[in-house]
């Protein structure tokens, strides 16, 4: 009860805002994202459709799996998919993100939650790394 | 302070040991390497030497990086690579994994940490799941 009321008094510093956050587009190819991937380095992005409603998520692996069909490495394939065929779009996402209670919880199997509004727009991510560095302040004071 | 006394309580579920981690050898070549990460799905991995030693972490897009050299995907210098050749050498790693102040304090930018001993022995990682985990039970309770 206590750390949710002190988080609550930190609650914006919590939410990377979508323009800050890389993304692909659904119709993207999978050439077009595994080149994204690799060059940004993060290990799963959101994906996204009509450039602002959320769609889903994209894993390097997702993509690597297609190139492994006859257990060696072939890339044809990639430029005939695209980000749709491929993608999860099972994924947990939030649409308050000062719910700081349900956020905690599902940050323990997810690496990052999706803040997506009713309408599906996609407004931002809440990341491991920024609960860490609250839960850390905390610890110390 | 509370946290920390709280969290020294259940000290023993931090560690994952070495034999649950997955891991690849120095010497393996960058397509084993490339096949192990995609199979698995883990976005990062400890690398180690003579089978016990821990030697760095190997990400997707170190391989990656090396199939881009030309703006285009070729894999053919997979095989004639290791990965010694773009493993991180540099990374953060614990030896007391009990030590719950320094590694809340280095899991805000790792995703998790390597337990090496002084002898350089990999006995282990923690990861930000299971520190999560810890901290949502002391939240609730
Ligand atoms: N370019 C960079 N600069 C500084 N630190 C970096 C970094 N790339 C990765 N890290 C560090 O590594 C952690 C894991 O990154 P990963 O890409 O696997 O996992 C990331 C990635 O999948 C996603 N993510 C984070 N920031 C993003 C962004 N701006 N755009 C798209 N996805 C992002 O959220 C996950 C968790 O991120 P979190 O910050 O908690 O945790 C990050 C962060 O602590
Ligand atoms: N097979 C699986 N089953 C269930 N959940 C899974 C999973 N693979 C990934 N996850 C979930 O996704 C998070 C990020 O995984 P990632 O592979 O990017 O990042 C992982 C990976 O780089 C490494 N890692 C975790 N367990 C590992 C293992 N057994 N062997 C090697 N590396 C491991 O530590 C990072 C943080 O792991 P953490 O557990 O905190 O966080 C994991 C976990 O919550």
């Amino acid at each position: 009860k206590q750390i949710s009321t002190f988080l609550m008094q930190n609650k914006r510093h919590f939410l990377i805002p979508a323009s800050q956050v890389a993304t692909v587009q659904v119709d993207n190819s999978l050439t077009h994202a595994f080149m994204v991937l690799s060059k940004l380095g993060y290990s799963r992005i959101p994906v996204v459709r009509d450039d602002a409603k959320f769609a889903g998520e994209l894993s390097m692996p997702m993509i690597t799996e297609q190139m492994l069909k006859l257990d060696e490495i072939d890339t044809s394939c990639l430029d005939q998919m695209t980000v749709a065929d491929v993608m999860d779009e099972t994924v947990n996402t939030v649409n308050n993100p000062y719910d700081l209670e349900e956020i905690m919880h599902l940050l323990v199997d997810d690496n990052f939650l999706p803040v997506v509004s009713e309408a599906q727009d996609f407004v931002g991510i809440i990341t491991r790394r920024e609960m860490m560095k609250s839960l850390n302040f905390l610890a110390h004071n």
